[in-house]
């Protein structure tokens, strides 16, 4: 933290973007401070609302040389920007250098990557000694926003000012703990079962609690991943998810409600009511999703019946919903996850996992559902 | 990294390292000592514990590695002292 520990003493904070660079559309750079924004809100009690003009407690800015603070920045590299703690006036404010090329990529330099550590100062933070950590102060595009996660550091540090977010079990580390996330859920554990299962970009998402494993071919380990270290805006605890291929998207359900993902990038718009895909108003969620890639067919499950939803038309097949039992014979009411690999169907359900043949229209294996995670 | 293509083509100048460690690590800006060798040199100090911060050798010196880290964009907020 900074000498003295400057903090908020409220938790609700305001913030109003006060001009914008010309290097990206304007609602890219207000996604990419919301989603800033939601790295800290996820681990603290901080919440966050846009004002559209007057003063606010963090007024963001893009500016270049001189703009007033006796801290002039230095033209394309060097400084990308900088932010003061916490406090009235320009206190908690952050100064973007407009000199800088701003992207949402890897090329140039990164503005959601730049925000969340300057949002990281405002809200009391200095920098950390830490290279692993948000808060070290050389930018490194190796943090990029799709393995985007903060340190432990970063989690303990800002923890330290405000306390753990009030429905997280993420918390301030004991200094002698060497586990820092207890909470995790252990994956080879036999009793292990799985909210919603997806693939994305040829690899394997498998969502828990608050938490994702990652499966990819490039690492034989899995990872495991806060969600919102990927997608800060998404809840937790989902009920299902899958890919469109034909999108690039992959879709997440909880509850009523459902968001569409391209890469670490939530997209605009969402989230929308399911009930726009044409499910019927006695539907409250869907237990599971999955899409064929080769039909262009997604098919959703709840309770003990299943729709089948055409993706090419964005509309529901007729003829549904069907019982499971007749078309999937084997596979048992309320599935947790589905999944499709190796030309079957994994259907999960507790802690087990039937591999379905559709040609055969037969269960032909039957697995523990976190056989996936090499356990 | 335009930057650091920048460095192969045309070392940077003392005077940059100065500056950096005036604006990030609160080196006294009348500062005169930044050659001198000595390891009780301010300047060399200053060195090292931007070395130390920065997780480098901590070697007092200019070498290649610690510049490169020097050149690499960072955030403008000191990593030591504050703003003033």
């Amino acid at each position: 933290t900074f000498p003295g520990s400057p903090k908020w003493r409220k938790t609700h904070l305001t913030y109003r973007v006060e001009n914008y660079t010309p290097d990206l559309p304007r609602e890219r750079v207000d996604s990419a401070i919301e989603k800033a924004l939601k790295v800290w809100e996820a681990v603290t009690p901080l919440t966050f609302s846009r004002l559209p003009e007057g003063e606010a407690d963090i007024m963001i800015s893009f500016a270049a040389g001189e703009h007033g603070d006796f801290y002039p920045f230095d033209g394309l590299g060097q400084s990308l920007a900088h932010a003061y703690p916490p406090g009235p006036g320009f206190y908690g404010d952050v100064h973007f250098d407009e000199d800088e090329k701003w992207t949402l990529g890897s090329s140039g330099t990164n503005l959601f990557l730049v925000a969340a550590h300057e949002l990281g100062h405002t809200l009391g933070l200095f920098h950390s000694d830490k290279k692993e950590a948000l808060m070290y102060p050389v930018y490194n595009f190796s943090r990029n926003p799709t393995q985007f996660q903060l340190s432990q550091d970063d989690i303990d540090g800002i923890q330290s000012l405000y306390g753990p977010h009030p429905y997280s079990g993420v918390s301030v580390v004991p200094t002698t703990s060497v586990s820092p996330r207890p909470e995790i859920p252990t994956k080879c554990d036999p009793s292990l079962s799985f909210d919603a299962v997806s693939t994305l970009r040829g690899e394997l998402l498998f969502f828990k609690d608050r938490y994702l494993w990652r499966l990819s071919r490039w690492n034989p380990e899995p990872e495991v991943h806060l969600i919102s270290a990927f997608w800060p805006s998404l809840p937790s605890h989902l009920d299902a998810a899958y890919e469109a291929n034909s999108k690039d998207s992959v879709f997440i359900f909880k509850g009523t409600q459902f968001w569409a993902v391209q890469g670490s990038e939530v997209q605009a718009g969402y989230p929308k009511s399911i009930y726009t895909l044409g499910f019927p108003p006695a539907v409250r969620k869907i237990d599971a999703a999955v899409s064929d890639k080769d039909t262009k067919k997604t098919y959703f499950f709840v309770d003990d019946q299943y729709w089948r939803f055409d993706e090419k038309r964005w509309l529901m097949d007729k003829g549904f919903p069907r019982l499971i039992k007749d078309d999937f014979p084997g596979i048992e009411p309320q599935v947790d996850a589905v999944l499709q690999a190796f030309g079957f169907f994994y259907f999960f359900h507790g802690s087990s996992q039937s591999e379905f043949d559709p040609n055969a229209r037969m269960v032909t294996h039957t697995l523990k559902s976190n056989s996936w995670l090499l356990c | 990294y335009p930057l650091q293509g920048a460095v192969r083509q045309d070392p940077p100048s003392m005077d940059f390292a100065q500056h950096y460690l005036e604006k990030y690590y609160n080196l006294e800006k009348n500062e005169k000592q930044m050659f001198r060798r000595k390891e009780s040199s301010p300047v060399v100090k200053k060195i090292q514990e931007m070395q130390k911060f920065l997780g480098l050798e901590m070697t007092g010196k200019l070498d290649s590695n610690t510049m490169d880290v020097m050149l690499k964009p960072r955030c403008g907020v000191p990593d030591v002292g504050g703003f003033s």
